[in-house]
């Protein structure tokens, strides 16, 4: 009976170790998100300055987007309803599509952190974009330290 | 070795609640950020943390393709609205149903 | 058959709900098909 029990035991601890790493991953990514856009933020604020007044507004796409892109030799048939409320695409290639927050990530925005490539001085900027006790992840995240494929307990955070 | 793997249960259901709560928080500071007015006009002058608006460049957008290789489509859809991709192998088709207002969509221009 | 549906317009930093959608157009087997028909499938996005 109680190796019965240790067994259930340790399957709840499993079950609860997977969940723990998830849970750290998806935290990850929220941060990435917050450092991407306040850094956004920033960027186009000392732009502003520099430049004197925003760029012209049909250069800006304001957030929340998406892009869908594609090779330039794709031929798109494009189907729109007259209060343009639906859309209808034929491509007759492949295609991506990608939010805004995976763009950010693109244009460098979360300094390289998801890909664990971020210089001491990024890694500070990005620190003070967090709040203070969230700070060890995104130490883990500069060592290149992802939660998905890594044991639990090994990490500053 | 029962007591150990209850004690070890324990620690770990404190540290997924600490992570939920975390979860919770940052959650919430990024809708507040990303609703917030200040980031969708004209930066307010000496604006709080955050102020300025959040928008990028068509520059931005040519920066993450080859823009001589690859078109950028850009959709801009009001809340809730519904993107569907159909089974690649009947067609390569991309539906936009929106409920609360017009989607704009547009390509990015080239130069 | 397979088709995803998603919802979009949400405020910034929704999911990766489309590197399945990506996936599923990019997969293989449909890529193997088409390609035989038309040019080069899309780059990848660039990583700055």
């Amino acid at each position: 009976a109680q190796e019965c029990q240790n067994l259930e035991v340790r399957r709840e601890k499993q079950k609860r170790i997977e969940r723990i790493k998830q849970k750290r991953a998806q935290l990850q990514d929220l941060l990435l998100q917050q450092i991407a856009f306040k850094n956004l933020v920033q960027r186009n604020e000392q732009n502003e300055q520099q430049n004197q007044g925003p760029p012209a507004l049909n250069s800006t796409i304001q957030l929340p987007f998406l892009i869908v892109n594609t090779s330039k030799r794709t031929v798109i048939d494009c189907s729109i309803s007259s209060d343009k409320f639906e859309y209808l695409f034929n491509f007759d290639n492949t295609f991506e599509i990608h939010d805004d927050s995976e763009v950010l990530k693109r244009m460098g925005m979360s300094f390289g952190l998801e890909a664990g490539k971020c210089s001491v001085e990024d890694l500070r900027t990005a620190k003070s974009l967090v709040p203070k006790a969230l700070e060890g992840y995104i130490t883990d995240m500069s060592a290149g330290f992802s939660w998905v494929n890594q044991g639990l307990l090994s990490s500053s955070a | 070795r029962h007591w150990l793997l209850e004690k070890e249960l324990q620690e770990l259901q404190a540290a997924e609640q600490q992570l939920d709560e975390l979860i919770q928080m940052c959650t919430v500071q990024l809708r507040l950020l990303t609703e917030d007015p200040a980031n969708q006009q004209y930066p307010l002058v000496g604006g709080q943390d955050g102020a300025g608006w959040a928008y990028v460049t068509c520059q931005d957008l040519r920066s993450v393709v080859d823009p001589s290789e690859e078109m950028v489509m850009v959709v801009k859809a009001p809340p809730e609205t519904l993107l569907q991709v159909s089974d690649p192998e009947e067609a390569f088709q991309v539906s936009l149903r929106s409920t609360q207002g017009p989607i704009d969509v547009f390509l990015c221009p080239e130069d | 058959r397979s088709r995803i549906l998603v919802s979009i317009g949400e405020s910034f930093g929704t999911s990766e709900k489309f590197q399945k959608i990506n996936q599923m157009v990019c997969s293989s087997d449909c890529q193997l098909k088409r390609s035989a028909e038309v040019s080069a499938p899309p780059k990848p996005l660039k990583r700055l």
